[in-house]
């Protein structure tokens, strides 16, 4: 759910990292 | 092995290690927290400033490998990075406690946290409780906290009022907490400094598209919040961590998508990079713990909870 996609982007998804969690 | 020396620096100590060239930042952070005690780690980071820009020590990444001073020894100040939605659930340990307490007392003596007169009164009664017990004037004579640093420059400035008169108000304030032991005020201080508006929150300077209007944006336990640059008590927005779908960044512009796909989406531009990677870091940091709130807690934490029960409950009777 955190990707790095080159050292300039980066992003986060909040909805997978609670589906992952739960 | 080889090896490089680092000195940390905590609220209340400074401790020199022998670190192994190979080692990852979560090596050194752990060897801290064993030496401190501390088993309430997720809330701390070791912290370092480059450049003039404060950043975090990487868990995963080796220590060498990172962007820190090359300086003999590396220094590192351990602080509390995150913070909780409630310290009087959280915040088990008395160690735990007594870190946030330093910090957040230096936060409001330094103004990085506003605080009214009248409360920084009242919170310098219950540090003073916490440093020298129960008041007693036959020993607490007048002058007793000359050399304390009990309240910040703008509050001193802003009264025509000696230091004597100063110790009197805080000190009829102090007989009022006989009784409550040194945990236990310095708690009281943390649950009256949660509540004021500043607390916990980490700004940033932002601009928002070609208009440029300067904003503030606030990232804490709750979410982000986004404030006029000259008032950083009341946000103009806030986006709770349960109602984002996303957050990314490209180089310096940064996104924050909803949940609700209605909803506006919110984009703006950093100072730099290196500042959007950082939001991004806490923002990843404060939503786990948001969300290892809202679920049952880990064996781990329902044994810590029950020795601090116990551990209160025996002080308790001491005390």
């Amino acid at each position: 759910y955190f990707a790095r996609k080159a050292n300039h982007k980066g992003s986060y998804s909040l909805v997978d990292a609670l589906k992952s969690k739960v | 092995p080889k090896t490089f020396k680092v000195k940390v620096i905590t609220m209340d100590a400074e401790m020199e290690f022998s670190c192994e060239m190979k080692w990852k930042g979560k090596d050194l952070f752990d060897l801290v927290c064993r030496t401190l005690g501390l088993r309430e780690t997720w809330f701390f980071g070791l912290q370092y400033t480059i450049k003039g820009v404060r950043a975090w020590l990487k868990l995963e990444k080796k220590v060498l490998e990172q962007e820190i001073p090359k300086e003999d020894p590396i220094k590192f100040c351990f602080l509390a990075k995150f913070y909780p939605e409630k310290v009087e659930e959280e915040l088990l340990q008395e160690i735990t406690q007594h870190l946030f307490f330093l910090q957040v007392k230096k936060q409001i003596l330094d103004e990085e946290i506003y605080c009214s007169p009248e409360v920084t009164v009242l919170l310098a009664s219950y540090a003073v409780q916490a440093k020298y017990g129960d008041y007693d004037p036959n020993f607490h004579k007048p002058g007793f906290l000359a050399q304390d640093e009990l309240l910040p420059q703008r509050v001193l400035k802003q009264y025509q009022m000696t230091v004597h008169m100063w110790e009197e108000k805080i000190t009829a304030w102090y007989a009022e907490h006989r009784g409550i032991a040194r945990d236990e005020a310095e708690m009281n201080y943390l649950k009256i400094a949660q509540d004021l508006a500043m607390y916990g929150v980490n700004y940033f300077p932002i601009e928002q598209n070609k208009n440029h209007t300067d904003l503030l944006l606030g990232v804490d336990a709750k979410g982000i919040h986004v404030y006029s640059i000259n008032n950083r008590f009341s946000p103009n927005k806030s986006f709770e961590w349960s109602a984002i779908r996303n957050i990314s960044y490209s180089e310096k512009e940064l996104t924050i998508k909803p949940l609700d796909k209605k909803a506006e989406v919110f984009k703006f531009f950093s100072s730099q990079l290196k500042v959007n990677k950082l939001i991004l870091q806490l923002c990843i940091g404060n939503h786990d713990l948001f969300m290892k709130r809202r679920r049952v807690d880990s064996i781990e934490i329902q044994q810590m909870k029950a020795q601090a029960k116990e551990e209160k409950a025996r002080k308790k009777m001491e005390h």
